[in-house]
């Protein structure tokens, strides 16, 4: 564990905790895609599956429950719970074009033909485009609201905190993992607009609002 | 093939 680890691990945990502030003290999930939350919950069942039959620490135990755990009871709260506020004529984006060149890629390019490489690679693969039907949504509705944004923020450093841990532990380690680093890669270069009108906007106090 | 790192990341 370093320190660039231990803090994206932190900001991922803190864009959950967000995410649902968000939908409880609003009592909508309004601006928030429906179809990136569900790509998620598959993300996190398909890669800590290994949670049943391959240890690696406690803190990596507890956390893998709680992403399978927040991100489940995210798709309730949407699906459910706060399904009225939902508003899925904004989210439009095809998860089958994501999904399908996935898992067609996690066949392809894995570590090993194991049922356990192919989820673990279509969950990185996965996961490095998940977010899209929620910039999708975003630029179609145009703005949004300010602890939204705090959320996708969170979300988005999460995996660019990862990169520096990966520089470092290849630097101490010699730690080497092609396919989480350049997915890890891709995940992060999709946030870099919304990193640039975030940093230009409500950074300064000012509403999240896409240009016309 | 290449070896699978050790998964110990989240």
């Amino acid at each position: 564990m370093n320190i660039f680890r231990l803090t994206a691990d932190l900001m991922h945990l803190a864009s959950i905790f967000i995410l649902l502030l968000k939908i409880q003290k609003t009592r909508s999930c309004a601006g928030i895609s429906f179809k990136s939350q569900l790509l998620y919950a598959l993300v996190f069942i398909t890669r800590y599956i290994d949670l049943f039959f391959y240890w690696v620490s406690l803190y990596n135990t507890l956390m893998k429950i709680f992403f399978i755990g927040s991100s489940l009871y995210i798709v309730y709260l949407m699906q459910v719970k706060f399904r009225a506020t939902n508003d899925p004529v904004l989210d439009t984006f095809r998860i089958e074009y994501l999904l399908a060149p996935c898992a067609l890629l996690a066949l392809v390019a894995n570590y090993a033909f194991t049922a356990q490489e192919i989820l673990w690679a279509f969950s990185v693969y996965l996961e490095a485009g998940a977010i899209l039907p929620q910039l999708f949504m975003l630029q179609r509705r145009g703005e949004a609201e300010t602890i939204t944004t705090h959320y996708l923020f969170a979300l988005g450093a999460y995996r660019g905190l990862y990169l520096l841990n990966w520089i470092y532990r290849y630097w101490a380690e010699g730690y080497v993992d092609w396919i989480a680093w350049i997915a890890g890669l891709v995940q992060t270069g999709l946030y870099t607009d919304f990193f640039y009108i975030y940093y230009t906007k409500v950074l300064k106090g000012q509403k999240f609002e896409l240009p016309a | 093939a290449l070896g699978s790192p050790v998964k110990d990341e989240l």
